[in-house]
């Protein structure tokens, strides 16, 4: 039996929001430890990996680990039934054909209740575990999203280089070329607002930019994004949770 | 032209 209690909907609405364009069909692995789900895109570019640690819930329960195969549209469509302030808790059998999800307006004593029919989802999954990166980038998710945002509207491919002193974003396309440099710093009154970079090898990388504009779509859930850079490997895109995280695994360009 | 890569060329599928 999963039981499952979010104290606030906004937290698990979110976090299907910011996959639910790039993924469709997605198994959540539910265990004692937490809800867990791992997805690729149809396109084999893209991975998603999400953990949401049973700290993450006022309330937790799971006495067997339980497999919920859920189409995201659908389940997103029911998520927006629910208020962002309702609790909001998942429900499921040991062996189940549906997951129950229950909104709780405890303040007006409005209790909704939808039900979400599950399927068998036979996806492959991924051996993500153990990769070893040259660097580490942490810097505010919103300024890292305007980055993607503005050099996308000049190339479908977006350039980063990084080395001791900076991160360089550079899009070159038809229109003309642009390019933004980042500089590590630390703010002390807004810890959130600083750029932090461990370098072990510099790293010249290039992505699609229409990835980087799914990838984005997390930055909702957390201030900073870290991002973790290896010549030719898939780059590792980070939001974190209050206990868990939002992972995007993406597979570079290279060239001919 | 930079060329897409596939996830499945670093990682293997369980």
């Amino acid at each position: 039996m999963l039981e499952a209690k979010f104290e606030e909907a906004s937290l698990f609405k979110k976090v299907i929001d910011s996959f639910k364009d790039c993924v469709q069909l997605v198994n959540f692995n539910c265990s004692e430890h937490g809800i867990a789900a791992q997805a690729v895109d149809d396109s084999r570019v893209l991975l998603v990996s999400l953990s949401i640690g049973t700290e993450s819930f006022q309330d937790f329960r799971c006495d067997r680990n339980v497999t919920l195969g859920a189409d995201l549209s659908s389940l997103s469509k029911i998520l927006r039934c629910g208020n962002n302030n309702d609790n909001l808790t998942l429900i499921a059998d040991d062996t189940p054909d549906s997951l129950l999800l229950l909104f709780e307006d405890t303040k007006k004593d409005r209790i909704s209740e939808y039900s979400l029919k599950l399927m068998d989802i036979d996806a492959d999954f991924l051996d993500i575990e153990g990769m070893q990166y040259d660097t580490t980038i942490t810097m505010p998710s919103a300024e890292f999203a305007k980055v993607v945002r503005d050099l996308n509207q000049l190339s479908d491919s977006l350039n980063i280089l990084v080395t001791k002193d900076t991160v360089k974003f550079v899009a070159e396309g038809d229109i003309g070329s642009g390019s933004v440099i980042v500089k590590p710093h630390t703010d002390m009154d807004k810890p959130d607002d600083s750029v932090k970079v461990e370098l072990d090898k510099p790293v010249d990388l290039t992505f699609g930019s229409k990835y980087l504009l799914d990838i984005i779509k997390g930055a909702g859930l957390s201030n900073q994004i870290t991002i973790k850079l290896s010549s030719e490997t898939p780059a590792l895109f980070e939001f974190g949770l209050q206990s868990g995280y939002l992972q995007f695994f993406l597979a570079p360009k290279f060239n001919e | 032209t930079p060329i897409q890569n596939d996830l499945t060329e670093f990682y293997t599928i369980i």
